[in-house]
């Protein structure tokens, strides 16, 4: 059934940030991303996706944790020039990911993924996917003990 | 420069959910996918990147036009269940997706990416990235132009 997976991925470097109530503008995820590319900020896992109010959005990413306090120093410069409400940072994450080929179509895979972290009590903070790769990012903590029991749900080996 | 990137890829066929305000508990997660995997709906592009409120989460992902109703009808019963605020739905969508081996600790890329949506005033409406592809998300009425933008600001060809 799940021979279109490979493995499971971790990584306990990286920090997340988000800038709050950004207006939902053009130009606007470019001066965020392309202000941190000027200081070689190397920006990963980029994610918007609901606001609840019309005009305005977040854009939350992950960057090394090395790499935080230039990032959060450069994004309330950014705050500033264009009125957003906040830059939130959370130190306390590390992503884990199922990757694979073929996850694409099959709708169990993800259920399966979050029910066998759920069912161990494990928080899920964050979440991106795509037809490659399911990250869930949890308490940094908690990787290694979500790690194993993926790689056992799914009989893997860790890549 | 882009060696790495080896094309841009649209999909005009999808609309996007948000479920908003879920508890921000172990297997909720797994519920909300849960459920909709046992109507053999697919889930796509599933976000779940930060809400202003401890506690509480919004969980946001893509799912193939026609089945919109039905992905809607469950997301309700479920928000019931679990005391969620609210379904959304935006049916004006595409994804616009930049595709490559190589972006990874290349931060000029999703700059660049971004600065030629912006430049020619369309907005991104969502983003999710990893590092195989950026997705940006457009009003579906702008998805030709922007891949036509990005293809040519990359000097790519269409995948
Ligand atoms: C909101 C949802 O992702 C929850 N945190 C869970 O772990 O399932
Ligand atoms: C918020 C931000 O993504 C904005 N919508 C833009 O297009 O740049």
């Amino acid at each position: 059934i799940y021979r279109s997976i490979s493995g499971v991925a971790t990584d306990k470097d990286q920090a997340c940030v988000t800038i709050m109530d950004v207006p939902d503008q053009p130009g606007i995820a470019a001066r965020i991303v392309g202000g941190l590319a000027k200081k070689a900020i190397v920006v990963d896992m980029i994610m918007q996706a609901f606001h609840p109010t019309a005009g305005l959005n977040n854009i939350t990413f992950t960057v090394a944790s090395t790499d935080l306090p230039q990032t959060i120093k450069t994004l309330e410069e950014l705050k500033t020039e264009m009125g957003a409400k906040a830059v939130h940072a959370d130190e306390d994450i590390a992503k884990v990911s199922l990757v694979g080929a073929g996850m694409a179509g099959q709708p169990d895979v993800a259920a399966r993924l979050f029910e066998t972290l759920g069912a161990a009590k494990i928080n899920i903070k964050m979440i991106s996917s795509s037809e490659m790769k399911i990250t869930c990012v949890v308490s940094r903590g908690q990787a290694d003990k979500a790690a194993k029991l993926i790689h056992d749900a799914f009989e893997l080996e860790k890549v």
